[in-house]
């Protein structure tokens, strides 16, 4: 499942 | 929030302020491919499309934001207004549609979701890692470069570089897994500096001028 974590990095 | 995102995003700001310093004190931007410098204000505006939406997660992150989509419109403005005849376009020749365009495709198939958000998210990250190619380019046909602009180079390449542990550390202390789009993307942009590192260590930091073998 993808994982979106990197929407809170710049 | 970590030691190694924090001191990635610190040597991002760095990057720009060497930047932003090198065109101030020698007024002047030569070595420094407008095109690269384009692709960038294409990225941070595309992928803080958020900022619109209010989606707040910190005050850092919002300030960071509205930093990198304004430094980077002002450095644009430099290059072609302020100090546009040290702008030599005959060396910045790399053809930005075959990166553009790739990138599109890409985002409309590797995304999180059709949204208006989504797919300019994912655009940008991708088009990310490739954007520094036309400054490489442009490195590569002149073969040489002038120290400071080699330090911009790597402040941006160790931004990138710092970001690959940063996923690792949050692999171990967080549950939510990997984004496999910004960790894909990341890897590839990381390796498009290996070459530049190397000649940098090497010689740069050497207090050598930056060459290329001929």
């Amino acid at each position: 499942e993808a994982k979106e974590n990197g929407k809170d990095e710049l | 929030m970590n030691f190694f995102r924090l001191l990635g995003d610190l040597s991002h700001l760095a990057s720009i302020f060497i930047l932003l310093h090198k065109i101030q004190t020698t007024r002047s931007c030569r070595g420094i491919s407008f095109k690269t410098q384009v692709l960038y204000v294409v990225v941070f505006v595309t992928r803080y499309l958020d900022l619109l939406t209010f989606q707040f997660h910190s005050i850092y992150n919002t300030v960071m934001k509205l930093f990198f989509i304004g430094s980077s419109i002002y450095i644009l403005y430099l290059m072609r207004v302020r100090f546009r005849p040290t702008n030599d376009p005959s060396i910045d020749t790399f053809r930005i549609e075959y990166l553009l365009g790739p990138c599109a495709v890409l985002s409309l198939i590797f995304n999180y979701g059709y949204t208006w958000l989504e797919i300019p998210w994912s655009f940008s990250i991708f088009l990310e890692s490739v954007a520094i190619l036309p400054q490489l380019f442009m490195l590569q046909r002149t073969g040489e470069a002038e120290t400071i602009t080699t330090h911009y180079i790597a402040a941006l390449g160790a931004y990138r570089a710092l970001y690959i542990p940063n996923w690792i550390f949050r692999y171990f202390t967080e549950d939510n897994g990997v984004d496999a789009i910004a960790v894909v993307a990341g890897i590839v942009q990381t390796a498009l500096y290996v070459d530049f590192g190397w000649i940098y260590f090497t010689k740069v930091l050497q207090g050598q001028k930056f060459e290329l073998p001929a």
